[in-house]
């Protein structure tokens, strides 16, 4: 995946999804 | 801040540890990162959940590991 959005933000009450998506 | 322990965690779904553990760490980081904190979470929660238990234990193992993520955070976005 692209590393622009490296690395991803946790925000509370949004599932984490990790790097999953990158 | 309600405590985090082993077994509320390990009794929680994969995801779902991962959310707890944030919550937890975010507001710690917070206090010292304040523009950083949701990042630097970010890339802890890549962490071991194991790890991240006794990073919850004890607090120098935790700041060591957030100065590394400050520090390859920086250096990526240079």
């Amino acid at each position: 995946g692209s590393s622009i959005n490296w690395p991803p933000e946790f925000h509370p009450g949004v599932p984490w999804k990790g790097l999953q998506n990158i | 801040q309600e405590p985090l322990t082993a077994s509320m965690l390990t009794s929680a779904p994969p995801q779902e540890q991962k959310q707890m553990l944030g919550k937890w760490l975010l507001p710690l980081i917070q206090a010292m990162h304040p523009a950083l904190a949701g990042k630097i979470t970010g890339m802890l929660l890549e962490i071991d959940n194991s790890e991240l238990l006794h990073m919850l234990e004890c607090p120098q193992s935790l700041w060591s590991k957030v100065d590394e993520a400050v520090a390859m955070l920086q250096a990526h976005q240079a």
